[in-house]
């Protein structure tokens, strides 16, 4: 699953996902990723995100939404992100998922949640700080 | 706002964050952005996780889930569980744009996209092929299913609920008396 957030020098917010879902999954199923507020959410007053992982979980807490909302609050995007993977780890403690947050002045952030196998999350910044797409990375939590 | 504007997508997908960041400086919306990073991916098909030729359902098929969001008006369009059309960010981009809907699913959304002029394909490969059939070999493991006979931890289906009768054999007692009804 691609997520991408973009937000535009005007400060328009937009923002998608793309997926085949995943492996085996029974006829019929649908994850969180076509879901708004769920696979990707944006909001020019507040900002956008967007998730990635176990959808079937992650559906179910609506992350990209509540992490809109977190920064809504004043949250910056990288507590923004950690306080949605927090929320989902009390009911789903191995839970594969990581989502990616941005406020409406640019600042950005990720977060993710740590499984024996899953220690760190890469993801893709463009902005007009950087002079080439960079991948960066966060521990996950 | 002095680092606007903005490209941020998951997993280390370059080329999509690239071609958003060009389809804003060629004056592109938000929105563009999305469609064409995202695109890219599906023709790409990033890490098998998008796009045709990746991760078979039980039965063997690609589908394809997409969702595009436009935050300045809150519209938003997607698409769910969509069959034999590759560009699923582009019919999700369709629906944001020529319906007053916002998810289209399934058989009925590939039709909404041959109408719309999208190609109607088989989205499997010979890769996807052969992952479903190395599945059945493996006798269908892992799967999604639980709390069904047979076990589905050591067997493929056709499942149904444990101590549910044989389905053919009637719900109800047939009493043949035509009268006896409430």
């Amino acid at each position: 699953t691609i997520g991408m957030v973009v937000i535009h020098k005007l400060g328009q917010t937009a923002a998608g996902t793309s997926t085949n879902g995943i492996k085996f999954k029974i006829h019929g199923r649908v994850g969180d990723s076509p879901v708004p507020g769920a696979g990707a959410y944006a909001d020019d007053t507040a900002g956008a995100a967007a998730a990635t992982g176990d959808g079937d979980i992650l559906l179910r807490f609506l992350p990209s939404y509540q992490a809109v909302e977190y920064m809504r609050n004043g949250e910056e995007p990288t507590v923004a992100c950690q306080k949605v993977i927090s929320r989902i780890q009390k009911y789903y403690p191995n839970f594969f998922g990581a989502v990616i947050c941005a406020n409406v002045i640019g600042s950005y952030g990720a977060a993710c949640n740590r499984l024996p196998k899953f220690t760190h999350f890469t993801f893709m910044v463009y902005n007009s700080l950087k002079n080439h797409p960079t991948v960066e990375k966060v521990d996950c939590i | 706002s002095s680092s606007l504007p903005l490209v941020l997508n998951t997993w280390p997908f370059k080329n999509a964050t690239l071609a958003a960041w060009q389809t804003l400086l060629s004056g592109g919306s938000a929105l563009d952005a999305v469609e064409s990073g995202c695109a890219v991916c599906e023709r790409e098909q990033c890490d098998g996780s998008v796009g045709f030729g990746g991760s078979p359902d039980e039965l063997g098929e690609t589908t394809l889930d997409a969702l595009i969001m436009d935050g300045t008006v809150m519209n938003v369009g997607a698409v769910g569980d969509l069959r034999r059309i590759k560009n699923a960010i582009g019919v999700a981009r369709k629906v944001l744009e020529h319906t007053t809907h916002t998810l289209l699913v399934g058989e009925s959304a590939t039709i909404f996209a041959e109408s719309m002029g999208f190609i109607n394909e088989d989205l499997s490969t010979s890769a996807s092929e052969a992952l479903h059939s190395n599945w059945l070999a493996r006798k269908c493991q892992p799967n999604h299913w639980r709390n069904v006979v047979p076990d589905p931890s050591k067997h493929c289906g056709p499942y149904k609920p444990p101590g549910i009768s044989v389905l053919n054999e009637p719900t109800h007692k047939v009493t043949g008396d035509l009268h006896g009804h409430d």
